[in-house]
């Protein structure tokens, strides 16, 4: 069949309410339980970057 | 595909035949677990697809996405942006600033003052095929030579850019900076269905120089542009500086242009497509 690609992406946002407790940050989460999460997505982690303030990762697909 | 985390906030951003919505109870039982266990705002939003039929459930249809948003956020609502049967934009929001309304819901909680917030994603469709070329494997070894040829290091230069050039084509980058700011860039490069999306939360008080970067460096026949700014933010009060002038002066013919103003925030939606093509 002809070859697709449908790149429009999906966006998916979520703030959650701040915490009493400084030390929670979802950036505590390990990279193993981020790949269990996106293997529900069907996408795997590529490459990863970070910062003081943020982490960010590159996903296949 | 992309994925940003900080402190509090979780983005997810993926293409093709991805199922993000499926990962969702999966993701709030681990920010539980984290000391997170009330979601303040969640924002779900996309394009239309090209081909919604290649789609896996439950992404098969805005509606069946709505339904499966409603069984976990029961006061979430949902929009549709543009022309229902040409373009247009899809949007699921919930707030918990709205259920705070009800006092059945929520009693005597304090309101949390938010952070300035804003997001600006233009999403490009009918590519110049001459600047999609860099986005090739065989054109370049390492997606650096892409990121530099293309221009796309310049459009945000405090970033600190993480890329990748996928094989046999396709492209994807990262940028952080030390403020906490990301910017992030999609590229399917393929002519018949050629697509690049650019997405940043930088605090501008005007988006107009950075729209015009982002055009001028990928060429498309057209174009969506969202912006969406909380009360806080420099870009609340020049949103309407946007909506008077883009397409003044220039190619590109607005085709459509819608403003919403929600409990927290305000979105601007337009749509431009080339004058000439």
């Amino acid at each position: 069949s002809e070859h697709f690609f449908e790149g429009v992406e999906k966006l998916l946002e979520i703030w959650f309410e701040e915490s009493s407790n400084s030390d929670d940050d979802l950036r505590n989460i390990s990279r193993a339980d981020w790949e269990n999460v996106l293997s529900n997505v069907n996408c795997e982690i590529i490459s990863t970057s970070k910062n003081d303030i943020i982490d960010a990762f590159v996903l296949s697909e | 595909s992309s994925m940003f985390v900080s402190k509090r906030r979780w983005i997810l951003k993926t293409c093709g035949t991805t199922t993000p919505l499926k990962c969702l109870g999966q993701l709030l039982k681990l920010a539980e677990a984290n000391g997170y266990n009330v979601v303040a705002d969640l924002f779900y939003s996309r394009k239309n697809f090209t081909r919604p039929e290649a789609q896996r459930t439950p992404h098969q249809g805005f509606t069946e996405e709505v339904t499966y948003l409603d069984s976990v956020f029961p006061n979430g609502r949902s929009y549709c942006l543009g022309s229902m049967n040409l373009e247009c934009w899809y949007l699921y929001t919930f707030s918990r600033s709205d259920i705070k309304i009800s006092p059945k819901l929520i009693t005597d909680e304090k309101i949390v003052d938010s952070d300035p917030d804003q997001t600006i994603e233009i999403l490009m469709q009918d590519l110049d095929p001459e600047t999609m070329s860099v986005f090739y494997k065989n054109k370049f070894d390492n997606a650096n030579g892409a990121t530099v040829k293309s221009g796309i290091d310049t459009i945000l230069p405090s970033m600190h850019i993480d890329d990748f050039l996928f094989d046999p084509c396709g492209y994807s980058m990262n940028g952080i900076n030390d403020k906490g700011e990301y910017m992030t860039i999609h590229i399917t490069p393929e002519n018949q269905f050629s697509y690049v999306s650019f997405e940043t939360n930088v605090a501008l008080s005007n988006y107009r120089k950075l729209i015009n970067q982002v055009i001028n460096t990928f060429k498309p026949g057209k174009f969506i542009v969202t912006i969406f700014a909380n009360k806080c933010s420099l870009a609340y009060e020049t949103m309407k500086e946007l909506e008077v002038e883009y397409s003044k002066g220039s190619h590109w013919k607005r085709t459509d242009m819608q403003c919403c103003n929600f409990p927290s925030y305000n979105l601007l939606f337009a749509q431009y497509s080339h004058a000439e093509k």
